[in-house]
């Protein structure tokens, strides 16, 4: 990746975008969403937050131009220069404009709008172009399918070494509280985990920015950062679990979720927990567990869980019930779990009940970390 | 015009059409600034074929072959890829 000369970028986080005009070639509805979902590119793997206002200059302008267009750099018509935009700063710092001589489609024909306003947003932000082919950063345009459109890594890496990964920004809200930078101690007594989950073999315990990578026959334990795996995904991960027979994890945090297959991130993801069918009220999850016996996904919320059939991918109805009336023994609140050989395994601060999924009763007490060999 | 180092085959004319603009903008090709006592080795427009070659991962033959004009025929961002 590269960067402008002299490195600038914006000196704040929270951005706004304003589109000036339209073009003819595409709905308004869809020159909008292509838009939105090329500022997501950069908002998903940085702390950056972009708003659309509709009046007075924002800092990223949007809009469409032939040929001269008075910022001596005019378009040439129809193929050749698609768009251009402005490194971060003042004035015209920052805006984009796109050739309206050319075919701008939200499909793969023609140029697709969403394609090329992420590449172009990639300036506005202060990337410059890419020697790496792969990159969406690379000057040439390249028609993909947009549904299927993943971020480089070598672009992560170069947004990452601008303006920092999706929480490294300074808290100004509450509910970002810094987090530690030192790896977990997972054999100190008070170790408590903020999700846990199997994945092809393996147990992964979050806590924080890392994840914990246990193999079952192998008592070494590994703490690695959770954004080497999955760099566009937040750290603080609150519930997750596997759906072995489909290969896929699913990751919670707050009102959104994510879909992982090994360390690919699935396509169409984030989704918001209300399309699995919470009712609104429910804002985040506190621990999931899935049951490949049953097909059966359990999401503890407070005092409560709901119960989600992964076959017919809708919630079970006469949901949600108290968990200590359900699961005899567990109870109030469960943070985190998951299924291992016939086996719960419900997480409590720095303890952890095996839970026996045939007989359904607690068969043990334990301390969150026995699984670490402490 | 600079005799470049053309392969055979090719017309220069229809080539450097299409070379001449884009090197100007997009690798800072300075035309009106040639210089008049060309020393053998400093051709400016060579070197900037070198160096998009070079940026593009294409072989470095500073000259105007069929990968280099195809490339530079592509549909692209307007900002330029090297920066004074």
């Amino acid at each position: 990746f590269n960067v402008f000369p002299r490195q600038p970028t914006w000196k704040k986080y929270d951005l706004t975008y304003r589109i000036m005009n339209y073009t003819p070639d595409m709905t308004r509805a869809d020159v909008d969403y292509a838009i939105e979902k090329a500022f997501k590119v950069w908002s998903n793997v940085t702390p950056l937050t972009f708003r659309r206002i509709y009046m007075g200059e924002a800092d990223i302008m949007i809009s469409f131009a032939s040929g001269v267009h008075g910022d001596f750099y005019p378009f040439d018509g129809r193929h050749g220069t698609l768009a251009h935009a402005y490194a971060p700063g003042p004035g015209i710092g920052g805006d984009a404009h796109f050739d309206e001589d050319e075919g701008w489609t939200a499909d793969i024909r023609g140029y697709n709008l969403f394609l090329v306003a992420a590449h172009e947003f990639g300036h506005s932000l202060g990337l410059d172009h890419s020697r790496d082919p792969q990159a969406l950063m690379y000057p040439n345009y390249k028609a993909v399918d947009p549904s299927r459109f993943r971020l480089s890594q070598d672009d992560v890496k170069g947004i990452q070494t601008l303006y920092g990964g999706p929480v490294n920004r300074p808290s100004k809200s509450p509910e970002l509280p810094s987090k530690p930078t030192t790896k977990p101690n997972v054999c100190s007594s008070s170790m408590t985990f903020d999700a846990i989950t199997t994945l092809r073999g393996e147990i992964i315990f979050f806590k924080d920015r890392f994840l914990m990578r246990k193999q079952l026959q192998n008592p070494k334990v590994s703490v690695d950062l959770l954004s080497l795996f999955w760099p566009s995904l937040p750290s603080g991960i609150q519930a997750a679990y596997e759906v072995e027979s489909k290969d896929q994890v699913f990751l919670f945090k707050d009102s959104k979720y994510w879909a992982v297959s090994g360390t690919n991130l699935l396509t169409g993801y984030p989704k918001n927990i209300q399309s699995l069918g919470f009712p609104s009220y429910v804002k985040k999850m506190d621990a999931a567990v899935h049951n490949p016996v049953t097909g059966k996904t359990y999401f503890f919320v407070g005092n409560n869980y709901w119960r989600y059939d992964e076959r017919s991918q809708s919630m079970d109805k006469n949901y949600p019930r108290q968990i200590a009336k359900a699961f005899l023994g567990v109870g109030p609140k469960v943070e985190a779990a998951f299924y291992y050989n016939r086996h719960y395994y419900f997480f409590q601060g720095a303890k952890q009940l095996e839970y026996d999924t045939f007989s359904n009763r607690v068969t043990q007490v334990l301390n969150s970390n026995s699984w670490f060999g402490c | 015009s600079y005799n470049l180092p053309v392969n055979h085959g090719t017309t220069l004319e229809k080539n450097l059409l299409v070379a001449e603009p884009y090197l100007e903008k997009f690798y800072g090709l300075k035309m009106k600034e040639l210089p008049l006592n060309k020393i053998k080795g400093n051709d400016p427009v060579v070197e900037k074929i070198e160096e998009m070659q070079e940026f593009f991962g294409l072989e470095v033959t500073g000259t105007l072959d069929s990968a280099t004009l195809e490339m530079m025929q592509k549909p692209r961002c307007g900002v330029p890829d090297v920066h004074d």
